[in-house]
Parts: structure tokens; sequence; C-alpha cells
């Protein structure tokens, strides 16, 4: 199960 | 980090980064949405909640701090500043807010990743952001001028998230991270509204002619 990214994005 | 990302955060930081030294340095904000420039301040104030809380990197603290700073400075001179505020248009910046807030707030409300505070707020920030150019996009249909600094806010600002969608399908591609479908649509959905303008934008540049965007 991948984990979301992007919450470490602006 | 890749490149998509890092050339997105750099055109987007220029862009607010002109909008405010022109402000500063002509003291006028002739063309510029006040309103626009008011949902971005809620953007970056809804999406960056975590600022204090969750320390991701220099990087992400230092430029969310700038584009806090920035957004809220140009709504300070646009509201405040006894010169600049004289050449805004209130008669023809006259979108309303809450004709874009509310929608947006109630669709977060509905279809979000997880029901936290948080969460609801930052994918409130994504479907505003992808929305709060249009009160500038009509001020510039209505007022038909546009002086070229305005045109490159604009340029840069639709410029940054398609980076930003090259940098997802990278990540896509090559993390094990996954990059979830709110922020893909709404970043469709956002870099779609600024294609007519480019549009129009590319073909006064390439014919050398004075921005005119079509009534």
């Amino acid at each position: 199960e991948k984990d979301e990214a992007t919450k470490d994005e602006l | 980090m890749n490149i998509f990302r890092l050339a997105g955060d750099m055109t987007h930081l220029v862009s607010v980064l002109v909008l405010l030294l022109k402000i500063h340095t002509i003291k006028s904000c002739a063309g510029i949405s006040l309103k626009t420039q008011e949902l971005y301040a809620l953007v970056f104030t809804t999406r960056y909640l975590d600022l204090f809380t969750d320390y991701i990197s220099l990087y992400n603290t230092v430029m969310k701090l700038i584009f806090l700073g920035s957004s809220f400075s140009i709504v300070w001179y646009i509201r405040r500043h006894k010169i600049v505020r004289r050449s805004y248009d209130k008669d023809q910046d006259t979108f309303r807010h809450y004709f874009i807030v509310l929608p947006c707030l109630v669709l977060a409300l509905l279809i979000h990743h997880k029901f936290t505070f948080k969460e609801v707020m930052w994918t409130f920030s994504l479907y505003l952001e992808a929305v709060a150019i249009l009160p500038q996009l009509v001020l510039l249909q209505r007022t038909r001028n546009i002086d070229n600094l305005t045109g490159q806010y604009v340029f840069l600002l639709g410029a940054y998230r398609a980076l930003y969608i090259l940098n997802w399908i990278y990540r896509h591609y090559t993390e094990p991270h996954y990059v979830h479908w709110i922020t893909w649509i709404a970043g469709i959905v956002q870099t779609l509204l600024y294609a007519d303008f480019f549009y129009y934008y590319f073909q006064s540049w390439k014919n050398n002619v004075k921005l005119q965007l079509p009534a």
C-alpha cells in the first residue's frame, strides 16, 4: 500500500 | 524534489515577487484584482496550517513563509497603502468572494481524503486555488488592457501549476508514493482555466501585438 505524497509540496 | 517541482515553485515564487515588486515600485495596482489576491492569501492560510506543526524541510518552511508574507503584503498594499489603493478599480473588481469560497468549502466537506479539520482545510485550499484566478481573469476581460507585467503575472501563475502536473506525473512513475486523485483533478482544472489565457498570451507574443482578451 503506497503512502500518500504531495503533503511535502507547497 | 524533482526538477519539475523546483521549476514550478520558482515560477510561482517569481510570479508573486513580480507582482509585489510592480506594486511596490510603481505604487500602482491598476489591472490587479484584489479579490484574487485575497483568495490567494486564504489559499495559503488554509494550505499551510501545518507550518508550525510539521517540519518538512527548511526549503518548505521558508517558501511557505514567503508565499504567506507576499500574498498578505499584496493585499495590504491594495487595501491600506495610501497611494496604491487609489489605483484600485473597485467598480470593476466586483467578483463576489462567496461565489467561489462557499462552493469550494461545501465541496471540501463532501469530497476529501479524510474528514479531519486539517485535511478538509487542505482540500478546500486545493479547490480554492484552482478557481482563485477567476476574478482576475474577469477583471482583465472587462478592462481589456493588460499591461505586460500583469500578463506575465497571470502567465507565470498558470505555468507553475502546469509544471506541478509534470511533477505529479514524474512522482507517479518514480516514487513509492501516490498522488491523490483530488490533487490531480484540482490541478488540471486550474491549468485548464488558464488555457484560454495562454492561447491569447502566446498569440500576442507571437504577433508581437499588445495582449487583448476578447470581450
